[in-house]
Formats: structure tokens, C-alpha cells, sequence
């Protein structure tokens, strides 16, 4: 699964996600990468991409979890990302990526690693595989 | 801040005793997906066409799982998903159990400009993206050794355990008013 989120110049924000899927997947089975809401989301507050154990992610329709709590609690970013990943999703189970209307920028996961990387306006870059 | 961009090339366990040249590849192969969406960015282009073209990148790359590097299925073809959404508008467009679409970023996202519609499934996926200007491929277009070899692998593991298990063991867990923990639903 690969996955991008973007703020751009005129403040909007877009979220994308793709997938080859679950090898050895059977039937038809449909993971979380095409469910908005759940692997892929992105509204005017946050644009998040998720991936790892499809199943999971879908059923705590993850991507709208994290724009639901910043807007609703009001949470920040992190806040809403350790909500997701450390009191809803169990450990080894997803990672995320996400950037807000502010341009913070955040990747994180429960899992051991991730392929991962950012970018801003003020020459933060950073690419990253493990914790 | 003007711009931001992130991007992940999949989650797990990643094994840490990955060859340097492997591990190397893998951080040269995000810095370039990076400056993709950098260029666009820094030019004052959208979010929408930063997200598809680095997505576009990233698909392209047999390192990873999407487009070329797939995965393999049970029966030993690919069905790739794609999803993209804006957030000012709230429009999204999604297409999944795609078989014969180079980029499935591009076609989700005439799915999202193009249609009435938020997703498409299978054999409708495949009618939308006839009726579309998006690049196809045969499905050998996605083969790379690495996820064959991962599918075999995951074909004698599923034969191993039913032949362990039998098939008695194989039935679902009892549900909750059966006493057991299994959700269903």
C-alpha cells in the first residue's frame, strides 16, 4: 500500500491511498484502502491515509476517527492520531499519515515499521522505515 | 506554512536485517517520491495533483504494493484499489478489484471528477475505466518475483494448515449466544 497527503499553497487539503491488496487474498475481498472514511479521508480540518490490517482499519473507520476528534473534542492532530492508534487500534495493527488545515505534519503507527517521508514549506524533510 | 506534504509506502513488520543497498533503495525511492510532490507543491499546484502524481510515482515502483508490485490473490491474479478525496469540496472517488488499470489513482480520481458516482467495483471499475482516457495493462504487467515467490509461500502455508487442521476445525468459532467470542456482524 502506498499513500500521499498534501496542503497545498491555497490551503486545501487531499488525501490518496493504493494497493495491490493482501497477497493470498481471496474472493473478492475488499480492504480498507477504498472505503472513505476508513483508509483513506480527508475533510477541511485533516487529510489522512492509513494502512496495515485492512479489517481493522475499517471497522474503526479510522481516516474519519482521527478528523471526527480533533473537530469534536477538540483535539490536536497528534492528539486524534494517538486516540486511533493506541486506545482503538491494537498494537501491530496500522500506520497513518496526516497533515492538517495548520500544515502540521504527522506519521506514526503501532506497527514496527513503515516506509514513510515529509516535506513542508520551511524545509522540514525526513524519510524514515523503522520506529 | 505555505504547503506540507506526507507519504507512506505501507506499514509492518519490516525486517530490520534488510541488505543496506535494499535499505538504501527504499529511502532514495521516498526522497523521489518526495520531490514530486515538492515540485508541485513549491508551484503553486494543487493537493489533488501533488497526491495523484506522487501516488502515480509510488505505483510505478515495483518496491511497493500498488500498480506494478502488486500483490498476488488466492487465485493468483492482481485486483489493485485506489482511493482519493478533497477536503475542501468533501468529494472523494474510489475504485477497487481494478485487473487491467496501470495507475488506479488516476482512474479514482475521474471517478471522483468525472462521475455522479463515489466508487466502483470489479467488472463495473474496469466498464468506467473503457469509457475513460487511462493507461491499461495486461495483468503480467504486475508481476515482479518477489510477491510470486510471497504468494507460494502463502499457498503451501493455507494447504499445511487445512491438512493440520482438517476442515472440523476450520468452521467458524461459535457465536456469542453459543458461548463464543467471535464477532459477527
Amino acid at each position: 500500500t502506498v499513500g500521499c497527503v498534501a496542503l497545498d499553497k491555497e490551503g486545501k487539503l487531499a488525501a490518496g491511498t493504493s494497493t495491490g491488496g493482501m497477497t493470498n487474498k481471496k474472493y473478492g475481498r475488499v480492504g480498507d484502502v477504498p472505503v472513505i472514511g476508513a483508509g483513506t479521508y480527508a475533510s477541511d480540518v485533516v487529510a489522512v491515509s492509513m494502512t496495515g490490517w485492512g479489517e481493522r482499519i475499517m471497522e474503526a473507520v479510522s481516516g474519519h476517527t482521527v478528523s471526527a476528534y480533533m473537530k469534536h473534542k477538540p483535539a490536536s492532530l497528534e492528539e486524534a492520531a494517538d486516540y486511533l492508534l493506541r486506545e482503538v487500534l491494537e498494537p501491530g495493527e496500522a500506520g497513518m499519515i496526516a497533515v492538517d488545515r495548520y500544515g502540521n505534519m504527522l506519521m506514526d503507527m503501532n506497527t514496527p515499521g513503515m516506509f514513510r517521508g515529509m516535506s513542508d514549506s520551511e524545509d522540514h524533510r525526513e524519510v524514515a522505515i523503522w520506529k | 506554512k505555505d504547503w506540507a506534504l506526507v507519504i507512506h509506502g505501507g506499514a509492518g513488520v519490516i525486517s530490520q536485517d534488510m541488505a543496506d543497498s535494499v535499505r538504501q533503495a527504499y529511502r532514495a525511492d521516498l526522497g523521489e517520491a518526495l520531490s514530486v510532490g515538492e515540485e508541485i507543491l513549491k508551484g503553486g499546484g494543487s493537493s489533488l495533483d501533488a497526491v495523484e502524481q506522487v501516488i502515480t510515482f509510488l505505483e510505478d515502483n515495483p518496491r511497493f504494493n500498488a500498480g506494478k508490485g502488486a500483490v498476488f490473490t488466492h487465485d493468483g491474479g492482481h485486483e489493485l484499489d485506489a482511493a482519493i478525496m478533497a477536503g475542501d469540496s468533501r468529494t472523494a472517488g474510489a475504485v477497487t478489484g481494478i485487473r487491467t488499470v496501470k495507475n488506479p489513482i488516476s482512474l479514482a480520481r475521474m471517478v471522483m471528477e468525472h462521475s455522479e458516482h463515489v466508487m466502483f467495483a470489479g467488472e463495473g471499475a474496469e466498464r468506467y475505466a473503457d469509457e475513460r482516457d487511462v493507461e491499461r495493462v495486461n495483468q503480467d504487467y504486475f508481476y515482479t518475483e518477489r510477491r510470486y515467490r510471497a504468494w507460494r509461500r502463502a499457498i503451501k502455508e493455507d494447504e499445511a494448515q487445512s491438512s493440520v487442521l482438517g476442515d472440523k476445525d476450520r468452521s467458524p468459532a461459535p457465536a456469542p449466544s453459543e458461548g463464543g467470542d467471535r464477532k459477527f456482524g
